[in-house]
């Protein structure tokens, strides 16, 4: 996995 | 989505509206900071560089909203309303804040990648991007009650996101110690304006 789904608040 | 989030970011909404508010039936943009609007276009630009990737309808048209609504803000300053902007009340050098931001994003991050190392940017900027603005107030003394308002609502958006880290720390694990060690530090720079705001 390259981009856990941490990015996904604003 | 848990509730502090939805209300935090239903509370940053605010803060651009009431903004924009303030400029549009007052035909001025005095008392704020022009630096403090130019450091949030970037955070946004740099972070949401991954707009084509997709989250869900609610995160794209957010992204699109602050991208599209910070680059008005520096236009009505810049353009529309460029009369009613005071340089010489913001003079806070953003040149050390963003050297900073960019030094600690290229040395702290979580893969050294473009768009990652931009996203971690954004991250440390938006943790500073409202000392311009604070420093114009405590230069000035006076804020008008929009000004504050607008602060207000930035700062209630913060604490709520905390709120929603500990949230979802507890219910599904998440963690992200980057963004957690800078919303703590921006949350603290806000507070310190609410002590100096109520004090008063």
């Amino acid at each position: 996995e390259e981009t856990p789904a941490k990015h996904d608040e604003l | 989505m848990n509730f502090f989030r939805l209300t935090a970011d239903l509370m940053h909404l605010m803060s651009i509206f009431v903004l924009l508010l303030k400029i549009q039936k007052t035909r001025s943009c005095s008392g704020i900071s022009f630096k403090t609007q130019l450091l949030y276009a970037v955070v946004f630009v740099t972070r949401y560089l991954d707009l084509p990737k997709w989250i869900s309808l609610y995160n794209t048209l957010m992204k699109i909203f602050f991208i599209a609504t910070s680059i008005y803000i520096l236009y009505l300053m810049k353009v529309k309303f460029r009369a009613t902007y005071d340089p010489s009340q913001d003079t806070f050098r953003i040149e050390f804040l963003l050297g900073a931001c960019l030094l600690l994003a290229l040395v702290f991050n979580y893969s050294f990648s473009f768009i990652e190392v931009l996203w971690t940017f954004s991250i440390y900027l938006e943790a500073v991007a409202i000392l311009p603005q604070l420093f114009m107030l405590s230069r000035t003394g006076e804020a008008e009650t929009i000004t504050t308002h607008y602060l207000f609502a930035l700062g209630a958006y913060r604490g709520l996101y905390l709120l929603n880290w500990i949230w979802r720390f507890y219910t599904e694990n998440y963690a992200d110690l980057i963004v957690w060690i800078a919303g703590a530090i921006q949350t603290a720079l806000y507070s310190d304006f609410f002590y100096i705001y109520y004090k008063k």
